[in-house]
């Protein structure tokens, strides 16, 4: 599903360089979940961000089910993104639109028509715990209910690639064990295919395979 | 230090109150390092918010140092949050200052000359690892990266009371504990006040006591 070949980032600072990414190459087979750790800065971000299409390479390639995301012009990676749930670090909640809003957009993207996105949506929430947040604003949530919100906005679409960058920072152990449990069951039920960065223990428990990353490089790749 | 009464805070969501607390009420003694436990939405950036006097409360009140908060107008209210160290659970950094103008906003307001700015500022950041990461704005920063900028400003001003909401959320256990060892330091050795919010048992064991927050109330208030 995943192959990653030399893959390198460099961010220019003015005249400096700072080398995020600086040669990382891996495979992941279709319905494996994965956790990745590594130290504050050591680029898990900047890594899941050029799988999923978020960002070019400096060096290096991403292919996804067979395609180079480099070859791609922007509506085919628009169109390979839909495929791909994404849950940010900082979740990328749109201010004015309310929980139930933010986690219809993909659907609404998708021209889905307004019965079912209402049905999908609250079944989707009721499963992260947020039916009676629904009309907040992010504003109007605590920061774990945000991150509940965008788990939910990146599960809406069913796709069969998650994409999680620290989806429980935010949340307590007993939370962060039921949303664990609900990405879980994707994987092994329907065979989705996870990618998780985590700094928890707990929430890499749950992998079957642990990368880890220092300085940019992977520093090992173990069954765990 | 602190002495906290019936404390509710009600937030309105057009006809329908949400009762994020519902009646607390605890005392704070100079010196202690105190940790806030409790589910996601339970109310702790609430209660935080308000001993930092960032809110008003719906009934009850807040007196820090023998002044209620309630009591001020939005000058005194200004003044009396210059002697509280606040580390808000998303950062609130300005984008675009880099780390260094960020951290050293607090020296810039309290009139602290530029040559001594500049000093305390390299100085904490570097006791936060990011001497390497000054120039850099928010945007250009990870996750823990931007979150050590967070802490690192907030102990600029060399306050006596410390509120911490998450601290640790982004990042990996052995920076967390770096952070912590600090935290702990401050409180040991010059007997900063401490409160920090945490999900996170290894940052709560380096508490004396342990407050928990379930719905609004608490559920137990233990020596750890
Ligand atoms: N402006 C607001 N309007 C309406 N409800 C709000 C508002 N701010 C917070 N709330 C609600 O108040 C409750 C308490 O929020 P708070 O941010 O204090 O929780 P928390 O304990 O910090 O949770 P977390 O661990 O998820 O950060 C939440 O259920 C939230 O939905
Ligand atoms: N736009 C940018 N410009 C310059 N440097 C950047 C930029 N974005 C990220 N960096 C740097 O790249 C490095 C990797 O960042 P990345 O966000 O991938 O780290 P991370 O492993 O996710 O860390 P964390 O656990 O703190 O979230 C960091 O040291 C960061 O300072
Ligand atoms: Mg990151
Ligand atoms: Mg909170």
């Amino acid at each position: 599903v995943l192959e990653i070949e030399n893959l390198q980032k460099i961010y220019m600072m003015g005249q400096v360089p700072v080398e995020a990414l600086a040669g990382v190459s891996f495979k992941v087979d279709h319905g494996e979940l994965v956790a990745v750790q590594g130290p504050s800065g050591s680029g898990k971000s900047t890594l899941l961000n050029l799988i999923g299409a978020l960002d070019r390479p400096s060096e290096g390639s991403v292919t996804i089910g067979g395609i180079d995301a480099a070859t791609l012009d922007d509506n085919d990676l628009a169109e390979l993104r839909e495929k791909v749930g994404f849950v940010f670090q900082f979740f990328n909640l749109i201010p004015r639109l309310n929980a139930r809003e933010n986690v219809e957009l993909p659907l609404l993207v998708a021209g889905v028509d307004r019965e079912e996105r209402r049905a999908r949506t609250e079944d989707v929430l009721e499963k992260v715990g947020l039916v009676d947040r629904m009309d907040h604003k992010p504003s109007e949530l605590s920061g774990g209910e945000r991150q509940r919100v965008a788990i939910a906005r990146a599960l809406i679409a069913e796709p069969n690639f998650l994409l999680l960058d620290e989806p429980t920072g935010n949340l307590d152990t007993k939370t962060a064990a039921e949303i664990m449990e609900l990405v879980s069951g994707l994987n092994q039920e329907i065979g989705v295919t996870v990618i998780v960065v985590t700094h928890d223990p707990e929430v890499a428990s749950f992998a079957r395979r642990m990368i880890r990353l220092v300085d940019g490089l992977i520093a090992s790749d173990e069954v765990n």
